[in-house]
């Protein structure tokens, strides 16, 4: 059972001047972090029930936490996988998807089915990302008002050849 | 690259060929451009001083200078093309890096920084700064917002409710920016969105800054018993990454940009993944 409690009682006591502040001690500023990452985790499962309540699957979800240093076990290593964006706001948003992969080229296509153009695959070795992927697959995406869309991704052909794994450091 | 520039239909961005730096942003759509030069500084952490025995700590930003230290004189540059992207990558030292982004229908310039471990191995603590520098004429005035809704006036050295006599020309005129801070004269606006609190001035007219990290070697006597010293997992320093998005506009048209783009960047789009078909949800429709 997911649970949104944990997250809320977690920002409540971070309402203290010295959690807003950053004035606390390191241990106290550690034991902020472990409440709110463990009211983050008790909420990524109720978003994982929601979705399989509208999608009626039961199907896993991942939730890549580290996307900003272009980590994400599961683009990284599944050659066939399902990117779905929730939109908060109260207007459709077009919003750019940027994940590691291993492969070299891919097909994405939107959710009425088409296929969506253009898609980029750029090295990573540019970034210098802490991920093992050495390359990121660039699609635009969008969403409705307070709403989600799933766009289907396929990996074409393999990683490029002389691009060897790279694992995350650290 | 002897001109490196990057571009999309609202944007042209171009760089010093020789330093790697931004040097100039041209809004396509409207027909002008300003020179607008960014980079990253230090403040030098007081440990106290003549002057007053304050240092600089988890409480209290006190630099023991008004001029702030380039990271960098230069950075390596790698330029990067596609039809989704197009991303200078700026290396100013082994802990400080930025990508400057532009993506296809984005009016903004997406400034990605990472800044860390901050070296403290010359004993001299740090507040690091990303600095933005115009022509613009703003008469020691600028812009700051309050919890992302009311953006209030600011004035160098000044107060609107009491007299001020400034003791601290550079931390005295640091406000808090929960969502944006911008610059402007008669006609232009340059807004910097920031995707979290920073502290935020305008030292110098023309100019603007955003405090992205700091690392601190001594306690600021308010109680707390340590510096802010944040280690991180292996005890080297924290590494921070964030986002800066640029938005240079009329100033009568700023708002219409800037309103939007905060919402965005303070409640994004959010990604689930699944593995193979995944779920088939309540279809989203283009646009």
């Amino acid at each position: 059972p997911g649970d949104s409690s944990v997250l809320r009682e977690a920002v409540a006591v971070a309402q203290h001047h010295d959690a807003v502040a950053g004035t606390e001690r390191q241990h106290v500023a550690n034991d902020y972090a472990r409440q709110l990452a463990k009211g983050w985790d008790s909420c990524q499962v109720l978003v994982a029930n929601a979705l399989s309540l509208l999608g009626d699957t039961k199907g896993p979800f991942e939730f890549c936490n580290a996307l900003n240093i272009s980590v994400c076990p599961l683009s990284e290593t599944t050659p066939h996988f399902t990117v779905i964006l929730y939109n908060p706001l109260a207007r459709g948003v077009a919003w750019p998807v940027r994940l590691p992969v291993r492969g070299s080229s891919y097909a994405v296509t939107d959710p009425q089915g088409q296929p969506v153009v253009p898609v980029s695959c750029v090295t990573q070795r540019l970034r210098g990302g802490a991920g093992g992927a050495p390359g990121e697959l660039l699609f635009q995406a969008w969403a409705p008002p307070l709403g989600f869309s799933t766009f289907e991704v396929k990996q074409l052909s393999p990683a490029a050849p002389g691009d060897p794994p790279r694992w995350p450091s650290g | 690259d002897p001109e490196p520039w990057i571009e999309n239909e609202h944007l042209r961005v171009l760089f010093d060929p020789v330093t790697g730096h931004l040097r100039e942003i041209q809004n396509l759509a409207k027909g002008f451009s300003l020179p607008v030069f960014q980079s990253f500084y230090w403040y030098n952490a007081s440990a106290g001083d003549g002057q007053s025995p304050q240092a600089s700590g988890a409480y209290i930003f006190r630099p023991n200078g008004s001029v702030p230290i380039p990271v960098a004189k230069r950075a390596a540059t790698r330029l990067l093309k596609t039809p989704l992207v197009q991303e200078l990558h700026q290396n100013f030292s082994a802990w400080c890096s930025q990508v400057l982004r532009l993506r296809p229908g984005q009016p903004y310039l997406e400034l990605e920084w990472t800044v860390g471990p901050i070296p403290v191995s010359d004993g001299l603590g740090k507040e690091i700064i990303s600095r933005f520098e115009t022509p613009l004429r703003t008469a020691g005035r600028f812009y700051t917002d309050s919890n992302g809704r009311q953006v209030l006036e600011r004035r160098r050295d000044y107060r609107p409710t009491w007299n001020l006599s400034q003791s601290e020309p550079v931390a005295g005129n640091y406000y808090p920016v929960n969502t944006r801070i911008f610059i402007k004269d008669q006609k232009v606006q340059l807004t910097v969105l920031t995707d979290r609190s920073q502290g935020g001035s305008s030292i110098l007219d023309g100019s603007l800054e955003l405090m992205v990290h700091r690392r601190l070697l001594n306690d600021d006597n308010r109680g707390l018993g340590e510096p802010l010293d944040e280690p991180g997992d292996d005890g080297r320093g924290l590494v921070v990454r964030g986002r800066h998005l640029v938005l240079l506009d009329t100033a009568v048209a700023a708002a219409d940009l800037h309103r939007p783009r905060a919402q965005e960047m303070v409640t994004p789009p959010y990604v689930v993944l699944a593995p193979g078909p995944g779920p088939h949800l309540r279809q989203g429709s283009p646009g």
